[in-house]
């Protein structure tokens, strides 16, 4: 500095000044009582969102310096660099290394000849041989969804609603599906319309004793018949209100909107299953039971990554993060699946949902949807949605 | 990526899997 003479000793002030301003800012707006007045009147996404950054900064200076990264536009650049077509020549040794980096098995591609996928997205959405899974049959089993390491299994609390990311680090079910009364959701009803298929969806119901809802298409109460073998069915022995009635019925179906409150039969718990596919796994989801979709919510999120270490280490990860949550019913009760996007895969894509569109950039000062929510109640009048089969592709992750 | 199942079942409900299992798609993931 002083070889620089005044005019640096000056610039050197300047940049530590701005340097200290510009923390003290980034510290305050992180701040739970930093908020303005102005915050106070935000809806309750915007604190949902901010208080899981506070935890964040309060957790650790790395997760605060890596959640201020525009995660959804390096994706969405990810993305497109992938889907620049590769040279033929260049495709086969390519995707061989890509496929021994990440322990890709080539074997059981549908088609093997590596020079047909013009660049890494395709390649990565590839669809594999149809034997090369098969479907687990039990009538009363739950199949994995998608090729995987499974993360997490276990009980949610019914009482606070929480479930374990990792041992000591949980997230509400509430804010990870939504309730049909959180602020900013806005809704629309799917275009899709399986009438013609309704004679199908009555043998549908009728294997996997679900309740049709009246012809008119209005929704009938969601009360699902299990015919336990042999013995009465649960509608003989009334069902009591447990207290997983009340969760259920802010979680999935408003009964204003669509139909009378969840009734449940008795003794059931709510159970989750936390599956990460590896970037050299499989990458479409398929339907783990039979059971009728009715509701689609697409939370527009960040995109960090789901890594084994993030799930450990970041809290409300899966609260923060873009993801797609299908909540209906199965013939014991409550079904839902949700998949959630990360850095690299923040396309979502739903083989019956055209209009979903996932990780698009988003206007800037726009009001950030705590939701974008749409009903299957026309897919199928009888059924009051969308019906899916165990084993049935459901869509998938795609590159960026 | 990820995917989360929540579902609600009866208490006789057994997960097959455990944590840190490697699963494919269409295996057994747990029963009533």
């Amino acid at each position: 500095a002083h070889a620089g003479g005044p005019n640096s000793v000056m610039k050197w002030a300047v940049l530590t000044g701005v340097t200290i301003v510009l923390g003290t800012i980034i510290l305050r707006s992180q701040s739970p009582n930093g908020s303005s007045r102005a915050d106070e009147e935000e809806g309750d996404s915007a604190k949902l969102k901010r208080k899981p950054r506070v935890q964040i900064f309060n957790n650790d200076w790395i997760f605060f310096c890596y959640s201020t990264l525009p995660l959804n536009a390096i994706s969405r650049l990810w993305g497109q660099v992938n889907s620049l077509d590769l040279p033929v020549w260049m495709r086969p040794w390519g995707f061989k290394c890509y496929s021994y980096l990440f322990g890709v098995n080539l074997d059981e591609m549908e088609d093997p000849d590596l020079r047909h996928y013009s660049n890494l997205s395709e390649f990565f959405y590839r669809n594999i041989q149809p034997n090369a899974r098969p479907i687990y049959p039990g009538h009363n089993a739950i199949i994995c969804p998608s090729d995987g390491k499974v993360l997490q299994i276990g009980i949610i609390d019914s009482d606070s609603g929480e479930i374990e990311q990792v041992k000591g680090l949980t997230y509400s079910i509430r804010d990870f599906l939504g309730t049909h009364s959180q602020p900013s959701v806005s809704r629309s009803q799917s275009t899709v319309d399986l009438v013609p298929d309704e004679e199908k969806h009555k043998e549908f119901a009728r294997v996997n004793n679900f309740r049709l809802s009246d012809p008119s298409g209005n929704e009938s109460e969601h009360y699902i018949e299990v015919k336990n073998e042999g013995d009465k069915t649960v509608e003989e022995s009334k069902p009591t209100m447990s207290k997983t009635v009340g969760l259920l019925n802010e979680l999935s179906l408003n009964p204003d909107l669509y139909g009378k409150p969840y009734n449940e039969p008795k003794d059931t718990q709510l159970f989750f299953a936390v599956i990460y596919l590896a970037p050299g796994d499989y990458h479409h989801f398929h339907s783990p039971v039979n059971w009728v979709c009715k509701i689609r919510r697409h939370f527009p999120g960040d995109l960090f990554s789901v890594a084994p270490y993030f799930q450990r280490n970041f809290p409300n990860l899966f609260v923060l993060n873009e993801r797609v949550a299908l909540l209906g019913n199965w013939k014991h009760g409550f079904f839902s699946m949700t998949p959630v996007g990360a850095t690299n895969v923040g396309s979502i894509k739903l083989n019956f949902d055209k209009e979903l569109k996932t990780n698009v950039k988003r206007k800037r000062h726009s009001e950030p949807h705590a939701c974008y929510e749409a009903t299957y109640g026309n897919a199928s009048r009888i059924l009051g949605g969308m019906p899916l089969t165990k084993g049935e592709e459901l869509g998938g992750f795609m590159l960026g | 990526s990820t995917v989360v199942l929540c579902f609600e079942a009866p208490k006789s409900f057994k997960f097959k899997v455990k944590d840190g299992d490697k699963v494919k798609m269409g295996q057994e993931l747990g029963t009533v």
